[in-house]
């Protein structure tokens, strides 16, 4: 999963996937099958940069503990951001 | 305060919901009056009234469900995604959907439904999530307590850009969140915890890693759901990795997220006299392993290892602390130095030369 980590902590390949699938749900991260590569605005770095800024954590890009902590709080299913 | 794209919103002002489903965790009538109360705090604020229908389409459609449930927006199982709410509009317009895998309440065991409805009925109405961590719609979920919930200002500004405001708001204070960089801020306590710092003010508290200049702002109930908001004092016995918290008569001792069994206690069990209401600040000198407590103008010395009073105090603070004020709201310790904070002004004292050797704003501690 094209996550881009901050070396402070060991994720899983199922934290992975669950933060993508957070971004996908709350941030409006689109699918990318193929790999290719996205316009900037969509891609987890910047969906991470999103969240972590809505938040008011520091915003770096990369999934770190705090925000990987904070995907984990029981929460509304709307988005937090896009249509 | 956030809209949905287009500033979505109802051109009526005299809504329906009707309660398509029941969870079999609470009882019929606690559901209804749960969804009751969660309207409410939005016809308090504004000139819409909600009127409940048994049959046909009403404007907000409620119901329970779980997994996928009708609207390809499925549900996820226990905690995770909790509720979630259409924007204003025809058709799903407006509905609200309530995870039936959760476990919901009237009090703080599992989700408390009225707080849940309360917010999914702002998106209901055309607010969407708030970044303000105070607001009601911050998208996370934090039980508020028992007493009477307040609809916080930043919710009451965005439904009433929308919709205007009532003429019948029971609870004209809402409470605000703190802004870190006001000229008067002034704080309620301060302590160390495990190498960052927390800045409580309100039902709130600010983390400061050492690292970072930017401060995190957090509902203290976020953390320790059972701790009063507004605390008095605060601090940290790093020997024992516990941070105690006081307010009022009662000190209650924290080990990280937990709070140490048999806690709250009572000041007095300290070695405060009894007619003691209250200890406006505290501070644990890591050098000398005596924490200081100030209460009114005087001030005591408790020995952490003996875990006795000092004989000799209570003292005057103005006899050995001279020029920081006769209050003192909250105290920290760093590098031989305390600070002493009292209103917008803290007081740099060098614990060496026995003297205050730098007056700064309260919120330069936030790098303002």
């Amino acid at each position: 999963v094209p996550v881009p980590l901050d070396d402070s902590h060991e994720f899983t390949e199922e934290d992975l996937r669950f933060a993508e699938r957070y971004l996908r749900t709350h941030y409006d991260l689109r699918p990318n099958p193929t790999g290719i590569m996205k316009k900037s605005a969509n891609t987890m770095a910047s969906k991470l940069r999103e969240m972590q800024a809505f938040f008011g954590l520091e915003v770096t890009g990369k999934l770190d503990e705090e925000t990987y902590e904070l995907m984990q709080k029981p929460r509304c299913g709307v988005p937090d951001v896009g249509e | 305060y956030n809209f949905f794209p287009r500033k979505l919103k109802w051109s009526k002002t005299n809504l329906t919901y009707r309660i398509m489903s029941y969870t079999s965790d609470l009882r019929r009538a606690e559901v209804e009056r749960a969804f009751k109360r969660a309207f409410k705090v939005w016809s308090d604020v504004t000139p819409l009234n909600f009127t409940r229908i048994r049959s046909g389409t009403a404007d907000i459609m409620i119901s329970f469900g779980t997994k996928e449930h009708g609207d390809f927006y499925p549900f996820d199982g226990p905690s995770g995604l909790l509720a979630h709410a259409f924007p204003p509009g025809p058709d799903y317009g407006g509905d609200a959907h309530f995870d039936d895998d959760e476990t919901w309440s009237n009090d703080s065991r599992g989700y408390n439904l009225f707080l849940v409805a309360a917010h999914e009925f702002g998106h209901s109405l055309g607010l969407e999530h708030s970044r303000d961590p105070g607001a009601l719609m911050f998208p996370i979920y934090t039980y508020t307590g028992k007493s009477g919930f307040v609809l916080p200002d930043d919710d009451v500004q965005g439904i009433q850009e929308l919709y205007g405001a009532g003429d019948r708001d029971p609870n004209p204070k809402h409470p605000k969140t703190p802004e870190k960089c006001a000229a008067d801020l002034s704080i309620d306590a301060v302590t160390k915890l495990r190498g960052e710092m927390l800045v409580f003010k309100d039902r709130f508290f600010w983390r400061l890693h050492p690292q970072m200049v930017e401060a995190e702002l957090v509902l203290i109930k976020s953390f320790w759901p059972e701790l009063p908001n507004k605390i008095d004092a605060a601090y940290e016995n790093p020997i024992k990795d516990l941070v105690f918290m006081f307010k009022g008569k009662k000190v209650w001792a924290l080990n990280g997220y937990d709070i140490v069994e048999g806690f709250p206690k009572k000041i007095n069990e300290m070695g405060f006299p009894k007619e003691m209401k209250r200890i406006d600040a505290v501070v644990h000198i890591d050098d000398t392993g005596k924490t200081l407590f100030f209460t009114g103008n005087k001030y005591w010395s408790y020995d952490e290892e003996t875990e006795v009073m000092d004989t000799g105090y209570p003292k005057f603070i103005e006899d050995e602390f001279a020029g920081i004020g006769d209050r003192v709201d909250a105290v920290y310790q760093r590098n031989g130095y305390l600070y002493f904070f009292n209103g917008p002004l803290q007081f740099e004292y060098s614990i060496w030369s026995k003297r205050i050797v730098r007056i700064l704003h309260t919120n330069s501690l936030f790098w303002c």
